[in-house]
């Protein structure tokens, strides 16, 4: 695991935890939109489908049943806990969610890697998962009043977005088959789209910082290939076997 | 070449 993808995956925890923090010590769920937490709890459950059947770490499946576990509960304290129930800006949050699920349904089962239905479940989840967080944004635009954890909780979103786009692009050129053009794709999409909405201003700075880390690191990666070329040219022109330096 | 796609994110 390399470091992009262990700092998306601490962001993406801390921003759940910010949530939970929020709603259960507060009881508070002013400001955050409950289309986009179920639309998250279905985004996890159709992911994660393979979590009893393939194990790929411990780490990995302590993780996938802290985001099943939270995002459920997060819905359960929106809809049916009666102190949370009361902050909930229900006329606010009107987006129609149902509306993003059927097209990345089909979207999911026209472009997939694979037509099996885990497969396709997985494609599905990540369509989701790039739209999910527009009802949102939404939310935020029309209330305005923006408290401090909501602000921190869609800036660790964001955060842990950029930080796996820099984790497909280390892993792209380390382990080329490893990278799922269907993932990468789609973020790129959701951060070009956040571009376009201009809402929620740390938001697109924290994705403006972190793109521009990108391609800082794709500066450092042609440096790279400068030097094999070096390399390259120079055993060409010397007509001698090309052996690069350690 | 795989015969399942594999994924190991999150």
């Amino acid at each position: 695991m390399n470091v992009f993808r262990l700092a998306g995956d601490m962001t993406h925890l801390i921003s759940v935890l910010v949530l939970l923090l929020k709603i259960h010590t507060i009881k508070s769920c002013a400001g955050v939109s409950l289309k986009t937490q179920e639309l998250y709890a279905l985004v996890f459950s159709t992911r994660y489908l393979d979590i009893f059947t393939d194990f790929t770490s411990l780490y990995n499946t302590v993780m996938k049943l802290i985001f099943l576990g939270s995002s459920f509960s997060i819905v359960w304290y929106m809809r049916h806990h009666k102190l949370v129930q009361r902050s909930y800006d229900k006329d606010h949050d009107t987006f129609r969610h149902q509306f993003l699920v059927l097209p990345c349904l089909i979207l999911a089962l026209l472009i997939h890697e694979q037509f099996t239905f885990k497969e396709v479940m997985w494609t599905f989840s990540i369509y989701l998962e790039a739209v999910a967080i527009l009802p949102q944004l939404v939310l935020l635009q029309r209330t305005r009043n923006i408290d401090n954890l909501t602000g921190q909780y869609v800036f660790f979103l964001g955060a842990y977005r950029s930080l796996y786009i820099l984790n497909w692009i280390y892993r792209y050129f380390t382990e080329p088959h490893y990278v799922h053009w269907i993932s990468t794709t789609s973020m790129f999409c959701v951060v070009l789209f956040c571009f376009g909405f201009t809402i929620f201003k740390w938001y697109l700075i924290s994705v403006l910082l972190l793109t521009l880390s990108a391609w800082m690191s794709g500066f450092v990666q042609t440096l790279l290939y400068a030097d094999f070329f070096y390399y390259y040219i120079n055993s060409w022109k010397n007509n001698v076997k090309l052996t690069l330096q350690a | 070449d795989s015969e399942t796609v594999e994924h190991d994110e999150l």
